[in-house]
């Protein structure tokens, strides 16, 4: 299964990731 | 082959062709990674190879689609028929060895399917309920092999004995100990479930990257913006692009994040941020496999699946969060959604139901703190 999160945010949000990482619930995936 | 008997000749003549045709595909497959190996050495772009509209429509017209449904109805009559007030799902054997009731009906006795695992287990309605070895055995063996061939840590779980699960896709959606996933309270989006991360960035031209290079159409994948009277915003201006319908404030950008769940990951999903849903859309759809491999292979993969879009608000506007089903997880739960069926065997494509939670007595929709719970997917 999978999970896609769509939003809007100003052009300062920034993704904490690293496309092909593990990630769990809870843990951040971005802020501004 | 010539001094063969007649009958054996005759199985013996498709064999060369094959093993001609076998080897002439595998020399072609060598011959294509060598010229993408080549071109990359020259820097060039090696444009991701997507299947073809005749690949696409089998794995979704597949036994698979069907197999899953089946198998939901198995789950689902394993949870009714069998549910007698006290009653297991499976032979009390495996919770704990229990000295057989004087006289005792067990569940067992009204016959009906045993949901072991993945296989239905037919159990008649004859005999004593003292329930076969077999069974119990069975149980444990597929918990066992779950457990080992996905990885999965039993001691995050809510409740780690396996007695517990009275069939599989119990133990699909078990939940986890509180403490085993903080929420990260520094950061405004957390991740929903556990995964992996398949993509994420900016939505350009209303295409979203599914993984590098291959995507899919933002408005085939959420479908038409509701009517304006349904949504928060204003209404789009006629010749404004899907994307200006969904950016509602100045200088804001649109982002995406696709995250993937393995088979032996935790099922269930929570709230990515502090937002309000006020609007459901179900697209029944195929279930074909989303692991990563397929959607390097299959463009639009995502707005085949059934789906279950949940749009709303938070505090920079536009927020959604979409549930993608695949082969074996089609059935989608949001808990606060009494009236959302999936995985039902019969849709008509590109067919999808809408709901909205803004209703007269409550203006907002649904207030969803982040973290908090907001529904699973289930097996089947």
């Amino acid at each position: 299964s999978t999970i896609v999160l769509i939003f809007e945010a100003p052009k300062d949000f920034n993704f904490r990731l690293q496309a092909g990482q593990k990630i769990r619930f809870g843990e951040a995936l971005g802020s501004l | 082959v010539h001094t063969a008997p007649a009958r054996t000749s005759s199985l013996l003549r498709p064999l060369p062709i094959l093993v001609a045709t076998g080897g002439g595909y595998a020399g072609y497959r060598q011959y294509e990674k060598y010229r993408e190996r080549e071109l990359e050495k020259l820097g060039l772009d090696v444009p991701p190879k997507l299947a073809g509209h005749w690949e696409v429509a089998l794995p979704s017209a597949g036994p698979e689609a069907e197999a899953g449904t089946a198998e939901l109805h198995v789950q689902t009559c394993s949870e009714t028929a069998l549910l007698a007030p006290d009653g297991p799902l499976l032979p009390p054997a495996p919770r704990r060895p229990q000295a057989p009731q004087p006289g005792g009906m067990e569940a067992c006795e009204q016959g009906g399917l045993v949901q072991v695992g993945a296989n239905a287990l037919a159990v008649a309605g004859l005999g004593p309920p003292q329930p076969s070895g077999a069974a119990a055995l069975a149980a444990q063996a597929v918990y066992s092999l779950y457990i080992w061939t996905f990885g999965v840590n039993m001691k995050e779980a809510a409740v780690e004995d396996l007695h517990h699960y009275r069939n599989l896709s119990e133990f699909f959606r078990r939940k986890l100990k509180p403490q085993a996933r903080p929420v990260c309270g520094l950061h405004s989006v957390i991740s929903p479930s556990d995964g992996k991360i398949l993509n994420f960035g900016q939505v350009k031209n209303c295409e979203v990257e599914q993984v590098k290079g291959v995507t899919y159409s933002l408005e085939s994948f959420l479908g038409p913006r509701t009517p304006s009277e349904d949504l928060p915003f204003p209404p789009a201006t006629p010749h404004s692009s899907f994307r200006s319908q969904l950016v509602t404030r100045e200088g804001n950008e649109l982002y995406h994040c696709v995250i993937y769940l393995a088979p032996g990951d935790y099922h269930c999903f929570h709230s990515p941020t502090d937002w309000t849903v006020s609007h459901r859309r179900h697209f029944p759809g195929s279930l074909m496999s989303v692991n990563p491999g397929m959607a390097r292979w299959i463009k639009e993969l995502f707005c085949h699946n059934e789906r279950v879009v949940l749009t709303g608000d938070w505090k920079h506007g536009f927020f959604s969060l979409t549930a993608v089903g695949a082969t074996n997880v089609g059935s989608i739960r949001i808990y606060f959604d009494r009236d959302l069926h999936t995985n039902s065997p019969r849709y008509s494509k590109g067919s999808y139901n809408d709901f909205s939670f803004v209703t007269h007595a409550n203006k907002e929709g649904i207030p969803m703190r982040k973290g908090e719970h907001l529904g699973e997917f289930n097996l089947g």
